[in-house]
This record gives structure tokens, sequence and C-alpha cells, in this order.
């Protein structure tokens, strides 16, 4: 099946975005 | 008529949903009782809802713990889930807390909601930082031991995600010998 993948910079770029 | 993105107001999956647990060392309490579930998440932005709100682990007393399990594991060796399993340990010297404590925590975090360790992730049950006078610690707990490749990919994988030195090496045990450890020390099944 699929897998759902987030780099580290997308998810640092979530943190900051509002 | 502006019409937003979906991106901007659809939040984003994770691929599994994550337990946060805090264990706070109250001696007069059972061990069990001393373990609370903080809260649960399954989207990019509810898991940094959390993180921003709690104390970083520095922060934290002697005796606490963190813990980010697979919802449905409980972070005990006794889970169904872990009893065959074992832990990735890194054992961080008493400078390491104001240092690397609280970044090697977040990394560690990262790695399981993004599931950073490819088809290796399933093996993943959670990780957890203990906070001790003596040097704190942090571990991520996979399923099975004697599941070499798998442990290997995220023992390595996780190594370099860190930026830990090449010669600092990362020593994974079996629960099992560490629950019946006899001396102070546990034997390492592998080592990265």
């Amino acid at each position: 099946g699929t897998r759902i993948i987030y780099d580290r910079k997308f998810l640092l770029e979530c943190r900051s975005s509002p | 008529q502006v019409v937003a993105s979906p991106d901007q107001y659809v939040k984003h999956p994770l691929q599994n949903r994550w337990a946060l647990w805090y264990f706070k060392n109250d001696k007069s309490k059972g061990w069990t009782e001393n373990l609370r579930l903080i809260s649960k998440f399954d989207t990019v932005e509810d898991f940094w809802a959390l993180y921003n709100h709690i104390q970083q682990p520095s922060k934290l007393g002697f005796g606490c713990d963190y813990c980010l399990f697979k919802d449905g594991i409980k972070p005990m060796w006794e889970d169904d889930r872990n009893k065959l399993g074992g832990r990735w340990l890194m054992t961080l010297n008493k400078q390491q807390r104001h240092n690397d404590l609280d970044r090697f925590w977040m990394e560690t975090l990262l790695c399981l909601v993004g599931e950073s360790f490819d088809e290796a992730s399933d093996d993943v049950c959670g990780a957890v930082v203990n906070v001790r006078p003596k040097g704190d610690k942090i571990s991520i707990w996979t399923s099975n031991c004697q599941n070499r490749d798998a442990i290997m990919t995220i023992g390595q994988l996780y190594k370099d995600r860190l930026n830990i030195p090449i010669k600092a090496m990362l020593g994974y045990q079996s629960h099992d010998d560490t629950s019946s450890k006899s001396g102070s020390t546990t034997k390492n099944m592998y080592s990265v």
C-alpha cells in the first residue's frame, strides 16, 4: 500500500505556517 | 470571490495516529499510576499544536519520561507489541542535556510521525526520553528484536539523521535482556 511520509523540511515548515 | 486552496485549510494526515504519554516519578504511587496519557493526534498540525504546548524534556524533573507510541501500544515492555521487541538506546552525558537533549528528542519525534525509516517504519512502536540525574536517555522501540534488517535500517537512518559522530556507537537491546539483566549493563544485540 502507500505510505504517508513527511520529510523534516516539510514538517518544520508546517510548524511555522499560521 | 476568493477560494482558499485545500492545502490552506486541510490538515495533513499522518500515516499513524500517535499517543503522547508522560511519566512523573511519584514514589508514593505505583508505576502504572504515574503514567499519564497526555493526548493523541493524527495530523501534522495537531502534532505541532501538542508539541508547542508542552515542556521540553530538559525542563522536566529527574525521573520523568515522555513516551510517543502508536495508538494502541502501551509504552511498556509488557504490551503485546513490545514484549518481543527491543530498543535502540542513546545515552547522553550531562553536558548533552543542555546542548542536545531537546533537539534530539524533537528529531526523534519527526522521524516517527514522518515515517522516516521507509518500510522499516512498520517495525517502530514508539520512542521514549528518560530524564535522569546520571544521564538522559532517548530510545526508539521496535516490535521484534529478530527483524535484523528493519532494525539495522532504523538504527543507521536514525544515527545519520541525528548527525551523531561515526565513532559514537548506538546499541540495540531486547526488552527481554533489559528486563532480566543481572549486572548494570545489558548486552547489545546490534550496534551502529
